[in-house]
């Protein structure tokens, strides 16, 4: 009832459900539907048609992603963010920039190890 | 120590910022445990450059000479902080404004609002990470951040995450219970500001587990930094 009533209030969700009642490919259109709600609310455009269709499939391949993230991490919310018509490697390219450090430990250099300090009482 | 801490309830925690398209992360980390520790020394928040540290520090681990802050193309917390002990502190964010991209150091000396007293690195303890936090302020740490990508709220503590960092944040607090539905507990969580803008997770912060189940997840407890400022007085 919930999606019925959600359905009959957003017009985006009518759409869906109704092309994949003519036996279109579900995931494909959701993804659809999806990715043209990201580009709006993200202000997202892109340069050709080409590029827009690349879009959509890292969009999709993350949708699937998030689905991952969610069954592996139930405690927290996954899904479409700013960062959804992007590829990982994309991502860690233009988004995270920590130099990596031998065996994944502190690059410390000059820095001391911070004496221990009390935790009790 | 407490059970819960917040140093956005104490004043200490500038707003959310927004690195853009440049792999900053580092000097977003930086001056975040700065602003920390200079309201510690000063009781005032002063929001700091982090353009500063893109444009003029490229300072090299002594351990690693290859390995340099590099503006967009990266950076680790702990040679920044080194570098903002040489050069002598940081600008404001108002005097030296972030621009997105590397560019020509234009750092001048006379409108430092904050400067590095000591920083030193903590042990991978949760009890000393959290004892670290209240005393100093908040913490430059290191993080994986594979599932921040889909991250929209909640705590994250995933079943299984690498624990090499890739990207810089600030540790700002933790909380003692974060529900987490499907486990059918509570969860203890760090509190973590990140620098993806205010529409990037709950409202620019993510919340991630904590405790005896969740050590060291994602690497979060493996690069701890902290940082103490000396009390300036910006003319």
């Amino acid at each position: 009832s919930a999606a019925a009533s959600a359905a009959a209030e957003d017009p985006l969700i009518q759409q869906v459900v109704g092309r994949d009642a003519e036996g279109d490919e579900p995931g494909l259109l959701s993804a659809e539907a999806h990715f043209a709600t990201f580009v709006q609310r993200f202000g997202k455009s892109y340069r050709d048609a080409d590029e827009r269709a690349h879009r959509l499939s890292v969009f999709a391949a993350n949708l699937r992603r998030a689905r991952r993230h969610q069954r592996l991490d139930p405690s927290a919310v996954h899904g479409v963010t700013k960062f959804s018509d992007l590829t990982p490697a994309e991502f860690r390219d233009r988004f995270l920039g920590l130099r990596k450090s031998r065996g994944g430990l502190l690059a410390a250099g000059s820095a001391h190890d911070a004496p221990t300090l009390p935790t009790d009482g | 120590l407490p059970d819960d801490f917040d140093w956005r309830d104490k004043g200490a925690v500038g707003p959310v910022k927004d690195q853009g398209s440049c792999g900053s992360c580092w000097s977003f980390s930086t001056s975040g445990a700065l602003e920390g520790a200079n309201y510690l020394a000063t009781g005032k928040l002063e929001v700091l450059s982090e353009q500063q540290m893109v444009d003029c520090d490229h300072e090299c681990d002594p351990d690693e000479p290859r390995a340099c802050d590099a503006g967009c193309n990266g950076g680790l917390m702990t040679t920044a902080f080194s570098y903002l002990a040489k050069a002598g502190g940081l600008e404001t964010e108002k005097d030296y404004p972030y621009t997105g991209a590397g560019g020509t150091c234009k750092f001048d000396k006379s409108k430092i609002a904050a400067q590095v007293k000591n920083f030193s690195t903590v042990a991978v303890d949760e009890d000393q990470i959290a004892a670290n936090l209240v005393k100093h302020g908040p913490l430059a740490i290191g993080i994986n951040a594979v599932f921040m990508q889909t991250y929209i709220g909640g705590v994250s503590c995933p079943y299984i995450c690498g624990k090499h960092q890739d990207h810089g944040v600030l540790l700002v607090g933790y909380g003692s219970a974060g529900y987490a539905p499907l486990r059918f507990k509570e969860k203890p969580y760090w509190i973590i500001k990140n620098s993806w803008g205010e529409n990037w997770g709950e409202s620019g912060y993510y919340k991630i587990c904590r405790g005896a189940h969740a050590k060291n997840l994602c690497g979060v407890d493996a690069m701890v930094s902290t940082v103490t400022a000396i009390h300036t007085q910006k003319e």
